[in-house]
């Protein structure tokens, strides 16, 4: 398929020989989340993908070899953008958003190692200054609050964005969950300044990354590396050929 | 049997002689996701080196090429009982891993590292 460019082919493909079936499956594996040719460009650019370029580059070098001293501490990282960014009406100053994450089925068991939101704690919007936050939205009842806050801390990225571990509420609610996984996040943002509270209502900013979710995961599916162990039987049969054929060279 | 074929590994056979540079060995290959047609989908890196395995297994399987037993014993079985067994093959021993940096079809992006991307050594197995 070499210079034939297409991620098409191998759903058509019928029945294969049992020959070309691992090398297909490899392949499939490979593919099996390659997008379209045309799905990629909307998402080349802003600070998602400049932060996954950045963890790249930290741990793998310029051929794609693995550092030895990376730091991820997983083998795969998935940054997720929200599939819904649902605007809330206004509480007084605070300007608020709802994120919805889909986690997709954990078709392969991954492992969850590490679950962070990463989003921006200072807005400049319109001339507007906004600190925000992001907290666990969590539907309301009697059992439960309306909402959770995680522990964050400043992300490496640039002192607008702020990082909030979330993996003890996805692995304890959501992970092992069948079906639809879901993670609603909320988005909170004020104006620096109460006197611009009434000045920026009106002003949406849907329309910029404010928050993305980072995965770091490890596929439990690989069979672990078995050590090469000779069988006894082979063994006894070894060394009486080479007994012997130590005996016939002399 | 064994003896005739001990005889003939003692020494070099200008059958040997004449594959000894064309033995199995590791030959660099680097290739680009363009020319795979998946740069749409791969970011990073642009290149990727999997390198190969070629050349002719030698009659005579050396600790070197890190060959199982079960290739020795094929090659005497080639040698000896029957000759369309085939001999051993110059195949890929050890691998290294290789990350990649993608866009999925949801428009997430994934760092992966993957398993068994870039062949490292040969053997004859």
């Amino acid at each position: 398929e070499v210079g034939q460019p297409s991620t098409t082919f191998l759903p058509e493909s019928p029945t294969l020989p049992p020959a070309e079936t691992s090398t297909m499956r490899l392949v499939e594996k490979l593919l099996e989340e390659a997008p379209g040719k045309e799905q990629r460009k909307p998402h080349l650019e802003g600070p998602p993908l400049q932060y996954m370029l950045e963890l790249y580059q930290r741990s793998a070098d310029s051929d794609g070899h693995p550092r030895e001293n990376r730091t991820i501490g997983a083998r795969m990282v998935r940054l997720l953008m929200p599939s819904a960014n649902i605007a809330r009406p206004l509480r007084g100053s605070w300007y608020t958003r709802i994120l919805n994450f889909l986690l997709g089925r954990n078709r392969v068991a991954y492992q969850l190692v590490k679950a962070t939101v990463v989003y921006r704690h200072q807005l400049h919007l319109a001339h507007f200054n906004l600190s925000c936050y992001v907290e666990l939205w969590v539907p309301k009842s009697p059992n439960n609050p309306s909402s959770v806050r995680g522990s964050s801390k400043l992300s490496l990225m640039s002192q607008t964005w702020t990082e909030m571990d979330l993996t003890q509420h996805i692995q304890q609610k959501l992970w092992n969950r069948k079906g639809r996984r879901m993670l609603r996040l909320r988005f909170m943002c004020q104006p620096q300044n109460d006197s611009e509270v009434a000045e920026f209502h009106g002003h949406d900013p849907s329309s910029v990354h404010i928050a993305f979710l980072l995965l770091h995961l490890n596929d439990t599916h690989k069979n672990a590396q078995k050590a090469e162990l000779l069988p006894s039987v082979l063994e006894e049969f070894m060394e009486g050929e080479s007994s012997l054929l130590s005996r016939k060279t002399r | 049997q064994v003896d005739s074929v001990a005889s003939d590994v003692s020494g070099p056979s200008q059958e040997q002689d004449a594959s000894e540079n064309n033995q199995c060995s590791l030959h660099p290959y680097t290739v680009s996701f363009r020319q795979l047609g998946w740069d749409h989908w791969i970011i990073a890196p642009h290149h990727y080196t999997p390198n190969y395995c070629k050349g002719t297994c030698p009659r005579v399987l050396h600790y070197g090429l890190n060959s199982p037993n079960h290739a020795i014993i094929q090659n005497l079985i080639n040698e000896l009982v029957n000759q369309s067994i085939p001999q051993p093959s110059c195949v890929p021993y050890k691998y290294d891993a290789m990350s990649v940096l993608l866009i999925e079809a949801n428009g997430s992006i994934l760092y992966k590292e993957h398993e068994g991307m870039v062949a490292q050594s040969c053997t004859c197995r």
